[in-house]
């Protein structure tokens, strides 16, 4: 934009007159250095400043798209492919560590509603007076006061475990029980869970025998000859993807920055497994969801399975840059978001069954089950 | 960060051809904001 081109001449002919100087005498030397420093600090603010602003533009547009009913399919762009090449989990690591610095009394409640006014956080909703967060990150976690987030009391119902945008949602009927990550790109389910999880889905081997089965007695009731049989070109079953058991369903929920970072349980419910998946940590920004492929099932994430009054139930908790560590409370020596040894981003998920006297571990409805934490 | 339930829910059979049919209901929309405790969607013994 023409204004930041203008700063930036300016800034680089300070920045020119001061080197100049530099050279015509020692006293001015020091004078050049003075200028220098604020000049490229000030431009780096500028072009971050320009390019966030552009940011924001193009969300606007696409939020003006989604009014007029129009919904933005998946794109992915250079942008998204960078990111793959960023030390993510490091780089989150450091934002945590930078996050967890004790900050001074007198500056909390200032930085805590800025944070707040920036993000559009509820500081009423807030359990503790501003001033007993030592740090950002504890902030960031904190808990709501009693009674501010009632749960729902009938007994036929499903509440919600966090606070967040419904993103997407709906009932899993076709085979392979896939979710759309937005039009255009869906992931598989399986996938997000693990592979071994307890997804009430009939399988497509039992698909393929029970069709085979039909086709035997239908072939005896026919009375086919040998030779028919026999001279008939083999069949190469192709793997059949697995069909869920009807009354199966899913809800993507998106918690933005200001939002109260604790997950409860939604519904009384019997965890027996849970499992980690130590992955990428990628943003999962709406943004991140249009261009950046199997974004769910890439990010580390913790899922937790078991089963509740009406049958299966599991939960996935998955981290983004920022928030990249998850806090669980049935296990709360668990870790997350360590450095890893191995090179291989596609370990298998570390699992462990609770099977405390073969029970699992029982969770109340609106109980804390998980917390986010940053970095 | 991102949520994502699954889970099983009630399916009740429809009384004229012995068809399943879903008893559950979402109560949301998408874009919706939602709060902890919070119902997304009930069902009917019925």
């Amino acid at each position: 934009n023409p204004f930041f081109l203008n700063q930036l001449r300016t800034f680089s002919s300070s920045a020119k007159a001061a080197l100049n100087d530099g050279h015509n005498s020692n006293s001015s030397s020091s004078n050049g250095n003075t200028y220098l420093l604020p000049g490229a600090t000030v431009a780096t603010i500028l072009m971050l400043g320009a390019l966030h602003a552009r940011r924001l533009y193009d969300d606007k547009k696409v939020e003006e798209a989604k009014e007029k009913g129009f919904e933005p399919g998946f794109q992915p762009d250079a942008k998204a492919s960078f990111l793959g090449l960023l030390p993510l989990c490091t780089i989150s690591r450091m934002w945590g560590s930078l996050m967890s610095v004790e900050l001074p009394v007198k500056m909390r409640p200032y930085v805590y509603r800025a944070w707040a006014r920036a993000f559009h956080s509820n500081l009423e909703e807030v359990a503790l007076p501003l001033e007993e967060y030592p740090s950002m990150r504890d902030f960031f976690a904190r808990r709501l006061r009693e009674g501010c987030r009632p749960i729902d009391s009938d007994s036929q119902c499903l509440i919600s475990p966090v606070d967040g945008i419904v993103v997407r949602f709906g009932e899993l009927k076709e085979p392979g029980a896939m979710i759309e990550q937005v039009k255009g790109f869906s992931y598989s389910v399986s996938a997000l869970l693990g592979l071994n999880s307890f997804l009430p889905m009939v399988s497509g081997k039992d698909v393929v025998e029970k069709s085979s089965e039909v086709e035997n007695v239908h072939r005896d009731q026919t009375k086919k000859s040998w030779w028919r049989v026999s001279f008939s070109s083999p069949k190469f079953q192709e793997p059949v993807p697995a069909s869920p058991i009807k009354g199966l369903f899913y809800c993507v929920l998106y918690l933005s920055p200001g939002d109260y970072h604790r997950i409860h349980s939604p519904v009384d419910w019997n965890v027996l497994v849970r499992r980690h998946f130590s992955g990428r940590l990628y943003p999962v920004n709406e943004r991140a969801t249009r261009t950046i492929r199997n974004l769910y099932v890439e990010n580390e994430r913790i899922v937790l399975e078991g089963q509740w009054q009406q049958g299966y139930l599991a939960l996935a908790a998955i981290g983004a840059t920022n928030i990249g560590s998850i806090e669980l409370y049935t296990e709360p020596e668990l870790r997350t978001n360590r450095p890893r040894k191995k090179i291989l981003q596609s370990e298998p998920p570390e699992e462990r069954v609770y099977e405390r006297e073969g029970v699992g571990c029982m969770v109340k409805k609106g109980e804390e089950v998980a917390a986010f934490n940053m970095g | 960060s991102t949520v994502v339930l699954v889970f099983q829910a009630p399916v009740a059979k429809s009384t004229k051809d012995n068809t399943p049919s879903t008893d559950f209901r979402f109560n949301i929309k998408r874009g919706d904001r939602i709060h902890v405790g919070e119902a997304l969607g009930r069902w009917n013994d019925s």
